[in-house]
């Protein structure tokens, strides 16, 4: 996807099933990585690995992620439309009414202003990558770690999906290749490279023991 | 709900829960 449009929430083409590892270790090891992490991460993402028989190529879909959210919300501006932010609502109070049957809309999950960092974090549900193609999948097929920082970076990096989180509001997107997927997190603060935070993904992440 | 799979409604469902939290606290 390379538009920064609209989230189809209920096309089911959007959300094809994959093998999955247990979503409860998973949550838990992203929520691990970013809450003890002394840098200020908006969110993490483990795109999971498969493979694909027929067209012999490895993709990535969505394994889980946690949306940890910013240091100062009150702080974030987007640079979108009034119209642009109802329909983000929108969207949100169909997902609210999908999900837990109520349609509410004086529910404070819909009240609330929908940021671009939630809104990107709610469109990548949707996404997924070939192995080779945007960031998760170029650190997948070359097995290196990505680090981008400054929106300069992100905007210049020649990725739709880093050109997408800086048009978002993120300063940092990292791309860390595991075995059974890539680990993503992204930043609204500019974030350098540090051993730490790829060591700590390697060891949350390391699903062969 | 039909046409989500189970993992994405868990996600789904987690991220609503924690904007919930969120806007609640604010």
């Amino acid at each position: 996807p390379g538009t920064t449009g609209s989230l189809p929430p209920t096309s089911s083409s959007m959300f094809q099933s994959q093998p999955i590892l247990n979503q409860e270790t998973l949550q838990q090891r992203l929520l691990t990585l970013i809450d003890g992490a002394r840098e200020s991460w908006t969110y993490a993402i483990f795109w999971q690995s498969s493979f694909d028989n027929t067209s012999g190529a490895a993709h990535l879909g969505w394994g889980d992620g946690y949306y940890r959210g910013e240091e100062n919300r009150q702080r974030q501006q987007t640079t979108f439309s009034a119209a642009e932010q109802e329909n983000r609502k929108k969207v949100l109070r169909e997902l609210t009414s999908l999900i837990s049957g109520s349609s509410s809309s004086s529910d404070a999950v819909v009240d609330d202003e929908v940021t671009d960092t939630e809104w990107f974090f709610l469109v990548s549900m949707t996404q997924s990558f070939t192995s080779g193609v945007g960031l998760p999948g170029q650190a997948f097929m070359s097995s290196i770690p990505i680090w981008v920082t400054g929106s300069d970076t992100l905007t210049g990096s020649g990725c739709e999906r880093a050109r997408q989180g800086q048009v978002f509001g993120l300063q940092t997107m990292v791309c860390v290749p595991m075995a059974n997927g890539v680990v993503e997190l992204g930043s609204t603060e500019p974030i350098y490279q540090n051993s730490d935070l790829m060591n700590k993904v390697r060891i949350l992440f390391n699903f062969n023991g | 709900p039909r046409g989500i799979p189970q993992f994405r409604k868990v996600s789904l469902a987690r991220f609503l829960e924690k904007r919930k939290e969120r806007a609640m606290n604010a």
